[in-house]
């Protein structure tokens, strides 16, 4: 495993445990879309239907078992656990995430490497995950406060994609054989959907001003 | 025989 990769999975684990931090211990979930945490969920429990049956590697079981757990738990907060649900931005959060589904779903019956149920989800989750961040972007945009938990989750969630693209391309230059367009497209197509908040993320950094996205 | 596609990356 090459550092970008160790890298990229390290800030999606950090963005997972800032979130958690925000929802357990400040029992709060202001800012943060429950639409994006439900698509998320949905991402790991197709993508990870391999996880009792291919076995890559310790790390890569252990990683999968805390990606699948966390995303669960944290829709389970935001629905079911008192005080979470009631810091909850339902009037904002109104993306119709549903929508994203079908799309996706329909994509990977029509553009995939097997035509097997395993593969096409696995397909599917890696569609659904590059477009499972706008509902979150979008409630960012509406919401005038943007704590600096919230600002940290989506900046480090960022951060792993870009990381990913720099695996990605070593890995070309590096193992033989090692070409995975539909990867390498969705991964694009979501590192690009951060590129406003990013800009605007280190800006408000630099100029050391609080964080707020243009309407 | 057809080749399992392996996914080692999360």
């Amino acid at each position: 495993m090459n550092a970008f990769r160790l890298a990229g999975d390290m800030t999606h684990l950090i963005s997972v445990l800032v979130l958690l931090l925000k929802i357990h211990t400040i029992k709060s979930c202001a800012g943060i879309s429950l639409k994006t945490q439900e698509l998320y969920a949905l991402v790991f429990a197709t993508r990870y239907l391999d996880i009792f049956t291919d076995f890559i590697s310790l790390y890569n079981t252990v990683m999968k078992l805390i990606f699948l757990g966390s995303s669960f738990s944290i829709v389970w907060y935001m629905r079911r656990h008192k005080l979470v649900q009631r810091s909850y931005d339902k009037d904002h959060d109104t993306f119709r995430h549903q929508l994203l589904v079908l799309p996706c779903l329909i994509l990977a019956l029509l553009i995939h490497e097997q035509f097997t149920f395993k593969e096409v989800m696995w397909t599917f989750s890696i569609y659904l995950e590059a477009v499972a961040i706008l509902p979150q972007l979008v409630l960012l945009q509406r919401t005038r406060n943007i704590d600096n938990l919230t600002g940290q989750y989506v900046f480090f969630l960022g951060a792993y994609r870009s990381l990913y693209i720099l695996n990605w391309i070593y890995r070309y230059f590096t193992e033989p054989h090692y070409v995975h367009w539909i990867t390498w497209i969705s991964g694009l197509v979501q590192t690009l959907l951060y590129a406003d908040f990013f800009y605007y993320y280190i800006s408000s950094w630099k100029n050391n001003v609080k964080l707020t996205l243009p309407a | 025989g057809t080749e399992e596609n392996e996914h080692d990356e999360l």
